[in-house]
């Protein structure tokens, strides 16, 4: 996955996303895909959650998963979340359980509850890094003003490190792959200079979601995991989705 | 142009929107959620118009589980155990992964393993 949030010259917040899910789950030779990453996408729908007839967020998500991959509460905050991998992962998280400890959120109802419930970008912002969880994730929350974008890197209990657009220090964007930003990426695996290098050389007086989606769709950020991309305006509360496909040659990953 | 070495990479695409040509394979539905009904049919307009996608992505986790584990072991312990793992899920998504395998078929078990995935895929 790729999560960018960036904020454009005149303080508007964009947040996009790449989803890629279905690694090592089978490779379909003749056509050069991954089974379930292809059997995912039909399955992409965008929810509108709704409450005495009013929208109260709106999402991305997979057919038959309740949880919260992507979502905006329009006009408030955007997010979505990355996978994370650390050897303290949501096995023993699973485990704990299933022994009865059961104080700890699953990732995706996490999400799902705080699109649900935080009126705030800082309360979203609050219950993501604060909550335990079962498993480690990545969490790319923009808000809806000036320098309120942020990647809150997460392991089961703490909230391990915040990254912050701060727009003084040139930082007008935050992306996230699916690695700690402190830490180079794996070599096999590195999408996060190829998506830097094009945003770098879209300029902030050039980022818009055109723009962004054109970053999105550079090889390897887009490659054969990559089901859908999602590109968000919480100014205008706005939400729109993309099924994706990666023509030869494409990176697996 | 794009490099015809791995990984691939190209110079920066422009241009690519409105989405269209190769990379673009086609643009999402929209559906409502209704918050105020039931959690156990909130998902039923969903489910009922994606029913047979998600029975093949079901089935594709399947064939996966089975080809690691032939005997059919793994997808046994599945529809035995996780079922039970509905019923400890924080309100109301345990109800709405009752709703989603009421309309769709598939069994409690395999929707709940759907739900988890996240947890259970970082092993």
């Amino acid at each position: 996955c790729t999560s960018v949030v960036a904020e454009d010259e005149k303080g508007n917040l964009l947040h996009a996303r790449n989803l890629d899910f279905g690694l090592f789950m089978g490779w379909d030779m003749k056509n050069k895909s991954w089974i379930i990453t292809e059997k995912l996408k039909p399955l992409v729908v965008n929810l509108d959650f709704r409450r005495n007839n009013q929208t109260v967020f709106k999402s991305t998500n997979f057919a038959g998963y309740v949880g919260m991959l992507t979502g905006i509460k329009p006009h408030t905050f955007t997010l979505t979340m990355n996978e994370r991998f650390t050897l303290d992962g949501g096995y023993i998280g699973i485990l704990e359980w299933i022994m009865g400890q059961r104080d700890g959120m699953w990732m995706s109802f996490l999400t799902r509850s705080v699109l649900e419930n935080a009126t705030s970008y800082e309360g979203a912002k609050r219950q993501l890094a604060e909550t335990k969880m079962l498993a480690p994730a990545y969490f790319i929350l923009g808000g809806n003003q000036s320098r309120q974008g942020c990647i809150i890197t997460r392991s089961r209990l703490l909230s391990i490190d915040v990254l912050e657009i701060d727009v003084k220090l040139g930082r007008w964007y935050v992306l996230e792959t699916n690695y700690d930003h402190w830490k180079d990426p794996l070599f096999l695996d590195d999408r996060r200079t190829p998506a830097m290098k094009c945003m770098n050389q879209t300029t902030q007086a050039k980022i818009s979601v055109k723009t962004l989606y054109d970053v999105l769709s550079t090889k390897p950020v887009l490659n054969k995991l990559t089901t859908y991309t999602t590109l968000m305006q919480v100014s205008e509360g706005k939400l729109e989705s993309y099924i994706r496909d990666c023509p030869n040659p494409c990176m697996p990953w | 142009s794009t490099q015809f070495i791995p990984p691939y990479t190209e110079e920066c695409r422009t241009g690519m929107y409105p989405p269209n040509g190769p990379t673009f394979r086609g643009p999402v539905s929209w559906y409502t959620v209704d918050l105020d009904s039931p959690p156990s049919q909130r998902w039923t307009a969903v489910i009922t118009e994606k029913k047979q996608d998600l029975i093949r992505m079901i089935q594709a986790v399947r064939n996966l589980a089975n080809a690691f584990v032939p005997s059919g072991k793994l997808i046994e312990l599945v529809d035995i155990t996780l079922p039970l793992m509905a019923n400890t899920l924080p309100s109301p998504f345990g109800e709405e992964i009752k709703g989603i395998a009421e309309v769709s078929g598939v069994p409690l078990g395999e929707v709940v393993l759907f739900n988890i995935f996240y947890e259970i895929f970082t092993v």
